[in-house]
Parts: C-alpha cells; sequence; structure tokens
C-alpha cells in the first residue's frame, strides 16, 4: 500500500459519502445517472468475486463490502424509495448503458491477463469502470445547471482514479514484479474523460459561480 | 511481487 493508493480510496470513498450525502439530505436524486449507478454496482460485483475466496488484508476485505453496499444501497434508493425514486430524471437519463457492458465484456474476451474465469471478470470490471461515467457526463450537459453535491460527486470520482494513476507509477519503478497494464491504460482513458469536467469545475469554482456543463 | 491473477487493488 502507498499513499496515493490509499489517497485515491479515501476519495473514491468520499465520492460515495458525498453522494448518500445529497441523495439523504435532498431527499432526492435529480442530476445523478441511476445508469452509472447500476454500473458501478456491477464494476464492484464482478471484480470483488474473490471477496471470500480470497484474502489480502481487512481494509481490502472491509473496503469491498463497503463499495458493494454503498452501490447496491443506492441503486435501490434511485429504483425503490418512494421520495428519492420520484426525482430520478428518467428522460434524461436515456444512454443506452447495455452497450457499454457489451462492449467491456467483449474486450474483456480479447484482452485479459490470463484466460480465467475470474479474470476476465475483471478485466471486464476495469473496462466497464473506465466508461461507466458516461451517462453521468451526458445527464450533466443534459440537465444544465448542476447542483454543487452532484458536482462534487463526480469531481471525486474522477479524482480518485487520477491518484491510482500516480500509485502505478510509483509501483513501476518500486515494484520490480509488477505490471498492470490493463488497470492502467483504462485508468488513463478513464480519468481523460473527466478532462472537460475537469476544467468547468475548476472554472466554477475560480469564478465562485454555479457548475455549468455546455449543453 | 505482483503475480498476475493476485489483484490486491481495489
Amino acid at each position: 500500500m502507498n499513499i496515493f493508493r490509499f489517497a485515491g480510496d479515501m476519495t473514491h470513498l468520499i465520492s460515495i459519502l458525498v453522494l448518500l450525502l445529497k441523495i439523504y439530505a435532498t431527499k432526492s436524486c435529480s442530476g445523478i445517472s441511476l445508469k452509472t449507478q447500476e454500473l458501478y454496482a456491477l464494476v464492484f460485483l464482478t471484480r470483488y468475486l474473490d471477496l471470500f475466496t480470497g484474502f489480502i488484508s481487512i481494509y481490502n476485505t472491509v473496503m469491498k463490502l463497503i463499495f458493494i453496499a454503498s452501490s447496491l444501497a443506492i441503486v435501490w434508493c434511485m429504483r425503490v424509495h418512494p421520495i428519492v425514486r420520484r426525482s430520478y430524471d428518467k428522460d434524461l437519463d436515456t444512454f443506452r448503458h447495455y452497450f457499454l457492458v457489451a462492449a467491456s465484456f467483449i474486450l474483456a474476451l480479447l484482452l485479459y491477463e490470463k484466460f480465467a474465469f475470474k479474470e476476465i471478470f475483471w478485466a471486464f470490471s476495469i473496462y466497464l469502470e473506465a466508461i461507466a461515467i458516461l451517462p453521468q457526463l451526458v445527464l450533466l450537459q443534459r440537465s444544465g445547471n448542476v447542483d454543487n453535491l452532484t458536482g462534487h460527486y463526480v469531481f471525486f470520482l474522477g479524482a480518485y482514479r487520477a491518484l491510482y494513476i500516480l500509485n502505478w507509477i510509483y509501483r513501476y519503478f518500486t515494484d520490480i514484479h509488477f505490471s498492470r497494464w490493463i488497470a492502467c491504460v483504462s485508468g488513463l482513458v478513464q480519468t481523460a474523460l473527466y478532462a472537460d469536467f475537469f476544467y468547468y469545475y475548476y472554472i466554477s469554482w475560480r469564478n465562485n459561480a454555479k457548475l455549468k456543463l455546455p449543453a | 511481487g505482483e503475480m498476475v491473477g493476485k489483484h490486491d487493488e481495489l
């Protein structure tokens, strides 16, 4: 474990806490893409298949449980909770995310570290996570003004993988056997997708203005 | 060292 990875995990955790805060405090999920949340739940469920068979550390197991439980809780809130589900922008959240799932699975069948059940699903979860934010970014552009908590949520979500890139660079130089090309390249793509969001987030912070993405 | 299949990252 290095400081970059720990900071990345904490940033990821903060993004989830900010989203839970938004939903709990405002009893609303306006501006949040249910499709992106469903994709994240799928990412965690397919990445942490070794949750009960493999053990790395208490920290690793606890964080996996938190990520799985929180992503499922958010999907439940947006689908089932009688008050929250009413504020879901169903007619704006129309990204066909099934294509993202199919593309990631096909790529995982072609590009993997080892042709084994868990490795294929691990690669699938890495590819899917890289593009899972797309429905959310499209929804932000369509819904015009973005409330603060939603903006912070997307910012921390993008920042966490950027910290992981620093972690991979660090491990590349310190861990001689380290080879994680699938996660590295995928992480770079994932972080690049946030580039324009980061720009508009910075502008809104600098001008102390409402976050606004161009349509 | 990092072995293939041992994913120690989240």
